[in-house]
């Protein structure tokens, strides 16, 4: 007895899920920020931020379709910050990341913090 | 699943989505 692993498979669902984006199928929720609209599955959000998973386990707010968040959050830090729930690619410009850094905190996405803490600090010793 | 008569497939695992239809 024994087992195939697919190697490449974790990549292939998120490709697929990233093509469901593109194409806006199965998407359940829209994140409003200060007048900006983002389009997601809320699978995807909750499997990647601790602060969607507490919205969406939540039974009182789990059938939520339209979430405003708070206006102080950056659009574009969180632009960047969904493409790499769909892509595992994190854009770093170093205009953005201190933007990026603090939206994944607010979205309670400590490895990408962590990450970014990282990037800035061998930034500044280069 | 590492170890016990485990073999790697390399190649694609399920169907891919067109960029549309």
């Amino acid at each position: 007895d024994g087992c195939i692993q697919f190697t490449r498979h974790a990549g292939d669902v998120l490709l697929n899920f990233n093509r469901l984006r593109s194409r806006n199928i199965l998407m359940d929720v829209t994140i409003q920020i200060d007048g900006q609209r983002f389009c997601a599955h809320r699978a995807v959000l909750v499997a990647c931020s601790g602060l969607f998973y507490s919205i969406f386990t939540d039974p009182l707010k789990s059938n939520l379709s339209a979430i405003s968040l708070d206006p102080t959050v950056d659009p574009d830090g969180f632009a960047i910050l969904l493409d790499f729930m769909y892509t595992s690619t994190l854009t770093l410009k170093d205009s953005l990341v201190l933007v990026t850094m603090n939206t994944a905190s607010y979205l309670q996405m400590e490895h990408v913090v962590d990450t970014c803490r990282r990037f800035i600090k061998s930034r500044e010793q280069s | 699943y590492e170890g016990v008569n485990t073999i790697k497939e390399m190649g694609r695992s399920i169907h891919e989505i067109p960029r549309q239809e």
